[in-house]
């Protein structure tokens, strides 16, 4: 996947982060510190759907422009960037009884994103 | 998805001003995060545990394996660490209260492992047994009633473990559990277990939300 930097307009990821104790929830969140949410955002050409991560084979890309081709007219615009690996997000935090709970949420922080 | 307009909206710039963006993503990750805590808001602390009880405990606990992510298939994880509110107290037993969340306590919980942790002082030099008693309301009135009991042997000071067994899943599924902790026999000195602020005893647990009912439609 490609890390949003500069100028690009191409499907990338964002970081973002939030700090839990910027918006007052470091009290019942005790580890981590912070959530790296992350989120997708850019754009997707027709050319590049289907790869994820962008940065495929050259021969995916020809195919990929066939596949195009092929289908123009009928499918246009459908390419959205979205998350294409994530992870957990490890938490321990104090429930409403201040019982101390850690659990693994699955999908939460997006690693890498392409084009749908 | 994409909209209407074919246009999909992580594709096009973005319609609001930076500020506004960013209050949206933190609203976001904030409902997305108690979303998957099944939780409707921020939990309000009641009964702050402090900070070196909870030291105490982390410390006492091995986490999973690095590394390891959780199965796709089966139902989210929780480990959860409930401190004891200690009851009658004396030298010859000791009786620990536990208070479980009442979301704990809800439909489709599977607890796969229990178990007490307590601090046991005793002199240099000796060993004594243990016998610990789970306690449950008897259906017709509210006297406490000895359900099951587990005999441990204890050979030194310091923080001991017993794993518990079914009668956690109960005690999960009723919110509560009392135990009650005593030396067995005829001893001429008897344990002391502490339960001040970094020996305070608890119970951990490993459970699963919405496995047993995935098993069961499987």
């Amino acid at each position: 996947g490609i890390d949003c930097q500069g100028r690009s307009r191409m499907c990338c990821r964002q970081e973002f982060f939030v700090d839990f104790r910027e918006i007052g929830w470091h009290d019942w969140i005790i580890q981590p510190e912070g959530y790296a949410m992350n989120f997708c955002t850019g754009q997707c050409p027709l050319h590049v759907a289907g790869m994820p991560g962008i940065a495929a084979s050259f021969y995916t890309s020809v195919l990929n422009l066939l596949k195009v081709n092929t289908a123009a007219g009928t499918t246009r615009g459908s390419s959205c960037c979205v998350p294409t690996i994530r992870r957990p997000l490890s938490l321990l935090y104090y429930d409403r009884d201040s019982n101390i709970v850690k659990t693994d949420i699955p999908d939460m922080v997006v690693e890498a994103c392409g084009c749908s | 998805t994409p909209r209407a307009d074919r246009q999909c909206p992580a594709c096009g710039e973005p319609a609001l001003d930076v500020e506004s963006h960013r209050e949206l993503l933190l609203n976001l990750a904030k409902r997305s995060i108690l979303d998957k805590l099944h939780l409707s808001q921020r939990p309000t602390l009641g009964r702050p545990v402090s900070r070196v009880a909870l030291r105490a405990a982390l410390q006492r606990l091995h986490g999973p394996p690095q590394g390891v992510l959780p199965e796709a298939d089966g139902g989210q994880e929780y480990e959860i660490i409930t401190f004891a509110e200690t009851g009658l107290c004396n030298t010859t037993q000791t009786r620990l209260d536990f208070h479980f969340s009442s979301d704990s306590s809800a439909g489709g919980l599977e607890v796969q492992q229990a178990s007490l942790m307590f601090f046991v002082q005793l002199p240099p030099n000796t060993t004594c047994p243990l016998k610990v008693r789970v306690l449950e309301l008897s259906p017709r009135d509210t006297n406490l009633t000895s359900a099951t009991q587990h005999l441990l042997e204890v050979n030194d000071s310091g923080w001991h473990q017993l794993l518990l067994g079914p009668e956690a899943q109960t005690a999960y599924s009723q919110g509560h559990l009392t135990l009650e902790l005593a030396p067995e026999g005829q001893v001429a000195w008897s344990p002391v277990i502490l339960a001040g602020a970094a020996h305070r005893p608890f119970v951990t647990a490993r459970v699963r939300v919405g496995g047993k009912h995935r098993l069961r439609r499987r």
